[in-house]
């Protein structure tokens, strides 16, 4: 799903 | 969110103020390599080029800015505020880090998670942050004494990676598809960059005598 691409760390 | 990536955004954050806080205070950089701000500049362009498409969470957005706008805005400084760039030792800051820059792009572009621009771009800032922080610790070991400000900066600059490490174990223990192999083997070589930096560190630290980094 998208949430699993977007980089959610900084 | 973890406490462990909180802790480390919130180090993160502090060796950023520290930068700022010496900069402004003592209106120098002595001691500061602009080439490794310079390298945390395009850290940070490379990664955040998610700023305006992915909307993470208020906090992560306001986090990328400030990232972006204090590591520009210290470049900015150490290249063209009248006082400060009169302090900045331009004779010993000498590392040729486009080479880094050129092995980290060549890096990602064999190993990334999507050949897409925006990936490659981020395993990019990945990889060339771990070796960022090469031309200040040489500027360390060639200025001698470091004074506590710029000692705290690297501290807390490294400090902050470790706890990231410790946020991939939790999230490994606790995500069951939790795989981040780029972040985290990036993370350990940027980590161990900082071991002599620590041990010297501590050794002051216990004797309170001044940071020496042997030359």
């Amino acid at each position: 799903s998208k949430d699993d691409e977007a980089h959610d760390e900084l | 969110m973890n406490i462990f990536r909180l802790a480390g955004d919130m180090t993160h954050l502090i060796s950023v103020l520290v930068l700022l806080l010496k900069i402004y205070a003592t209106k120098s950089c002595s001691g500061i390599s602009l080439k490794t701000q310079e390298l945390y500049a395009m850290v940070f362009l490379a990664r955040y080029l998610d700023l305006f498409s992915d909307f993470i969470s208020l906090y992560n957005t306001v986090m990328k800015l400030v990232f972006i706008g204090s590591s520009l805005a210290i470049v900015w400084c150490m290249r063209y505020h009248r006082v400060v760039r009169r302090s900045y030792d331009r004779e010993l800051d000498t590392f040729r880090y486009w080479i880094l820059v050129g092995a980290c792009f060549t890096l990602a572009l064999v190993l990334h998670e999507k050949f897409s621009f925006q990936e490659v771009f981020w395993a990019f800032s990945i990889y060339l942050e771990a070796v960022a922080i090469l031309p200040q610790l040489v500027l360390l070991q060639r200025s001698g004494n470091v004074d506590n400000l710029t000692g705290q900066y690297v501290f807390f600059l490294g400090a902050y990676r470790a706890f990231y490490i410790l946020n991939w174990i939790y999230r490994y223990l606790t995500e069951p598809r939790f795989t981040r192999w780029i972040s985290c083997v990036s993370g350990l070589v940027q980590t161990a960059l900082y071991a002599d930096f620590f041990y010297y560190y501590f050794i002051s630290w216990k004797n309170n005598a001044k940071l020496q980094l042997p030359a």
